[in-house]
């Protein structure tokens, strides 16, 4: 554990949380694009399978266990309880054109062909595209409200410290996971659009950010 | 060999 790690899970935390609790306090999810929280359930379901075959530290358990209850908590309430607030009909990416891509790679490139490895390897590569629904309604409405922007900077911001948590690792344990930090590179890249608009417009005191 | 990292990494 690093600084840098320790902060990223930190702030991917916040991310998820400052989400949940938008949605509750305002009982409505209007703006959020439940696909893309669905596929974060997906991702987490799918990685944290390991916690019914290795034991790594409480910490690792406890985590994995609050990101996998907070996601769903996220989901039911997107879906179920304030599902009238859903805007569904901006919420049109097409996942499909996410899913058979990153299932068919997560086949031909992992670290070993069992099912727990296939899993592993595609819940890293879904969740480095799976916030492409939320970005597509943003550009689709041409807002977002300043509460999402934060949620997006924060899991922006985890995914930046993973990086270099990353480079902290190899130097320091001559250790890297090629698959891992390919997939960070890319996902981080896909915040790097919004992170321009972030500090441009919403750090700038408007309560809406507005696309031009 | 067994990889502790994908496991320990959230």
């Amino acid at each position: 554990m690093n600084v840098f790690r320790l902060a990223g899970d930190v702030s991917h935390l916040v991310a998820i949380i400052i989400l949940l609790l938008k949605i509750w306090r305002s009982k409505s999810c209007a703006g959020i694009s439940g696909k893309s929280q669905v596929l974060f359930a997906l991702v987490f379901t799918t990685r944290y399978l390991d916690l019914f075959t290795v034991f790594i530290s409480v910490y690792n358990t406890v985590m994995k266990v609050v990101f996998l209850a907070l996601s769903y908590a996220t989901v039911y309430l997107i879906y179920m309880r304030f599902r009238n607030s859903y805007n569904s009909e901006n919420d049109t990416f097409r996942v499909e054109f996410l899913l058979v891509p990153v299932i068919g790679l997560s086949f031909l490139e992992n670290y070993a062909f069992t099912p727990l490895e296939i899993l592993w390897t595609f819940s890293i590569f879904l969740e480095a595209v799976a916030i492409m629904p939320q970005l597509f309604m943003i550009t689709k409405t041409g807002e977002a409200e300043s509460i999402t922007t934060h949620y997006l900077f924060f899991l922006g911001l985890y995914r930046a410290l993973y990086i270099a948590n990353w480079v902290w690792r190899y130097h320091t344990e001559s250790f890297y996971d090629l698959i891992a930090i390919v997939s960070g590179v890319v996902q981080t890249i896909f915040f790097c659009d919004f992170f321009y608009l972030y500090f441009t417009r919403v750090l700038r005191g408007r309560g809406k950010m507005t696309l031009p | 060999e067994y990889n502790v990292f994908k496991h320990d990494e959230l």
